[in-house]
């Protein structure tokens, strides 16, 4: 465990526990797209596949756990939850699922380490995450409201993947097994969705305007 | 061959 890791596994947790505490404080999820809750949800699901069968050290089960809990809670609150799901603009979140799940499981089944069930899940999911916020970042465009929680969620988001990639650089130069080229592939891409939303974060911050992002 | 480093992250 190197401090890049812990820190982007800590600005992940963060960014589910700031929306958990949002959806479950204002009872509302105006802005959250559900599309990209339920791809992490799946996310997690296919990632995680190993919780019960290898055990790598408390920890690692622990947050697996607490992620896995946070964003079924999530979905569950934006799906079923009596007031929250008012709040919900199922007219703007209208991001296909298919057309990401798809390409990303054709993707996996193509290009992967290993022809197993667990490593091509694993695979699936490495390439769900770095695209599972395009409905999320389609949505604030489209609604161009962006309430301070939605932009510090997304933006903590966009930081853990980015401290993961300073973590695999660490461990490239540190350790003896070496860091697929998968995943660095996903995760750059995964970082690189983010940047145009880090550039209208930073400028919003910077002139202390509301975030806007163009249309 | 040397297994992939990230299979411990999460």
């Amino acid at each position: 465990m190197n401090i890049f890791r812990l820190a982007g596994d800590m600005t992940h947790l963060v960014s589910v526990l700031v929306l958990l505490l949002k959806i479950h404080t204002i009872k509302s999820c105006a802005g959250i797209s559900l599309k990209t809750q339920e791809l992490y949800a799946l996310v997690f699901t296919t990632r995680y596949l190993d919780l019960f069968t290898d055990y790598i050290s408390l920890y690692n089960t622990v947050m697996k756990l607490i992620f896995l809990g946070s964003s079924f809670s999530i979905v569950w609150y934006i799906r079923r939850h009596k007031i929250v799901r008012r709040s919900y603009d199922k007219d703007q979140d209208t991001f296909r699922h298919y057309f990401i799940v798809l390409p990303c499981l054709v993707l996996a089944l193509l290009i992967h380490h290993k022809f197993t069930f667990k490593e091509v899940m694993w695979t699936f999911s490495l390439y769900l995450e770095a695209v599972a916020i395009l409905p999320q970042l389609v949505l604030l465009q489209r609604t161009r409201n962006i309430d301070n929680l939605t932009g510090q969620y997304v933006f903590l988001l966009g930081a853990y993947r980015a401290l993961y990639i300073l973590n695999w650089i660490y461990r490239h130069y540190t350790e003896p097994h070496y860091v697929h080229w998968i995943t660095w592939i996903a995760g750059i891409v995964q970082t690189l969705l983010y940047a145009d939303f880090f550039y209208y974060y930073f400028q919003s911050w910077k002139n202390n305007v509301k975030l806007q992002l163009p249309a | 061959d040397e297994q992939p480093v990230t299979k411990d992250e999460l």
